[in-house]
C-alpha cells in the first residue's frame, strides 16, 4: 500500500496585519462614507489572493484611492498614529500612469508587508495611492515627522527600492502643513 | 525582538505559489 504524505503547506506570516481600504469620490456624500474597508490579511498568501484579484491601480476611475495600513491605522490624518506623521510623497506624470503606476504602487506593497526598513519599519503607518485626472500620487505614511532618522532611512530606502534616478528628488510632507496647507502647496520637511 | 522581513525576490516567487 502506498503511503501519501502530504506536505501540510503553511501560509507565511507577515509581521503585520494590514488592512485594505477603497475610496470612491461620490460627491454627493461626506468623505467618511466613501471609504470602505474591504479586507485584511496577515499572511504572504493571502496578500497574493487579494492583489491578483483586485484591479489594478491604474484602471481604477479618477478620483479612487487604496490605501493599505497597519491594523488599527485608518487612513486618514486624524488618527492617532497619523497625526504626529507625513509622508513620502511621489507625484507622477500622466504619462506615467500606464507605465509605472501599477509597478511603483506594487513595489510601495511589498516594502511595507516585507518589513523593508529594518527597525524603522515600526514607524511605517500605511501607503496610500490616489488616482487623478491631473496626476496620479503614490505615497507612504509614517507616525512622526521628529523622527528623521527613521524618516530619512525610510525615504532612502523606497527611493532605491522604486529605482527613481539619483536626479530625482522625493519630499516628505507633515501632514499638519498638509491639512493647513495654502494654495502655494506643501514645504517638504526632508528631501532625498 | 525578531522582525519577519521578506525581500522582494522572494515575494514575487509567492506570487503564483498554489
Amino acid at each position: 500500500k502506498e503511503i501519501l504524505i502530504v506536505q501540510p503547506y503553511m501560509k507565511h506570516p507577515l509581521q503585520n496585519r494590514w488592512t485594505l481600504w477603497f475610496y470612491k469620490n461620490d460627491k454627493n456624500k461626506p468623505w467618511q462614507a466613501n471609504l470602505r474597508l474591504v479586507t485584511k490579511f496577515d499572511t504572504v498568501e493571502d496578500f497574493w489572493a487579494l492583489y491578483n484579484h483586485i484591479q489594478l491601480a491604474s484602471r481604477l476611475m479618477s478620483g479612487c484611492d487604496y490605501a493599505v495600513f497597519k491594523d488599527g491605522i485608518e487612513p486618514m490624518w486624524e488618527d492617532n498614529r497619523n497625526k504626529c506623521g507625513g509622508r513620502w510623497l511621489i507625484t507622477l506624470s500622466k504619462q506615467q500612469r500606464m507605465l509605472e503606476l501599477d509597478q511603483y504602487w506594487l513595489e510601495t506593497l511589498l516594502c511595507l508587508i516585507g518589513e523593508a526598513f529594518d527597525d524603522y519599519s515600526n514607524d511605517i503607518c500605511g501607503a496610500v495611492i490616489n488616482v487623478r485626472a491631473k496626476g496620479d500620487k503614490i505615497a507612504i505614511w509614517t507616525c512622526d515627522t521628529e523622527n528623521e532618522e527613521a524618516v530619512l532611512h525610510i525615504g532612502k530606502t523606497y527611493k532605491e527600492r522604486l529605482g527613481l534616478p539619483m536626479k530625482v528628488v522625493i519630499g516628505y510632507q507633515a501632514h499638519a502643513d498638509t491639512a493647513t496647507k495654502s494654495g502655494l502647496g506643501v514645504k517638504n520637511k526632508f528631501v532625498v | 525582538g525578531t522582525r519577519i522581513i521578506y525581500d522582494r525576490k522572494f515575494l514575487m516567487e509567492c506570487r503564483h505559489s498554489p
